[in-house]
């Protein structure tokens, strides 16, 4: 599972 | 984009405009926490540096701006133009028991050691718990404006629909935060006794106050 900062969110 | 995600960015929106308002109409800030306010601000300004840095989408970049300049123009509503009706003494959470432990729990545990993600990690952690200067304010006082009630079930609703977005988000897209998740739990976890109240108090039609 790719696990990242969800930068796309607010 | 999903219709949690959505929802939830604009149940925030909501609730920053609802401030907004209400301080502008009433030209008072009595009852609001310049310092809930002030970590809002922070928060913003230490998440949304990667304006300067990338580009996702009109929406993503007009959603920053906006938070961005509403949560400054609140500020300076509270603490320049109706600062004489700012409850000040009523406002005494100590918020560097806050942010210090916030930041450094943010040196300790980021995706990445670099400045950028290690503001972005301040942000999050620091947003779930901005809000407690203005709950303790309301348990000091006892007693909440319903329009300030309404402010604080949005901002609360914000978080809980962010947590149905990423259930969503893990099973459709295998995509998942832990740190985004576990701070925005503890966020969500903490407006639980304000929704109770808000449900069986405010929807009934009466003030929120608290027992003496």
């Amino acid at each position: 599972c790719p696990i990242g900062a969800g930068k796309d969110e607010l | 984009m999903n219709i949690f995600r959505l929802t939830g960015d604009l149940s925030h929106l909501a609730a920053i405009i609802i401030l907004l308002l209400k301080i502008w109409k009433s030209r008072s800030c009595a009852g609001i926490s310049g310092k809930s306010q002030i970590l809002f601000a922070i928060v913003f300004t230490a998440r949304y540096l990667d304006l300067l840095t990338s580009f996702i989408s009109v929406y993503n970049t007009s959603m920053k701006v906006i938070y961005i300049g509403c949560a400054y123009a609140t500020v300076y509503l509270i603490y320049a133009k109706f600062r004489a009706t700012y409850d000040g003494n009523h406002d005494s959470f100590r918020v560097e028991f806050l942010v210090v432990p916030v930041g450094g729990l943010a040196v300790l545990i980021n995706h990445t050691f670099s400045p950028l993600e290690i503001l972005w990690t301040f942000s999050i952690y620091l947003e779930s718990v901005a809000i407690l200067p203005q709950l303790f304010m309301i348990s000091k006082t006892g007693e909440a404006e319903t329009i300030t009630t309404h402010y604080l079930f949005c901002l609360g609703m914000y978080r809980t629909l962010y947590l149905f977005n990423w259930v969503w988000r893990f099973y459709f897209e295998g995509f998942f935060d832990m740190i985004a998740i576990v701070a925005g739990l503890v966020q969500t976890v903490l407006y639980c006794d304000f929704f109770y109240l808000y449900v069986t108090k405010v929807l009934k039609g009466k003030k929120l106050s608290l027992p003496a």
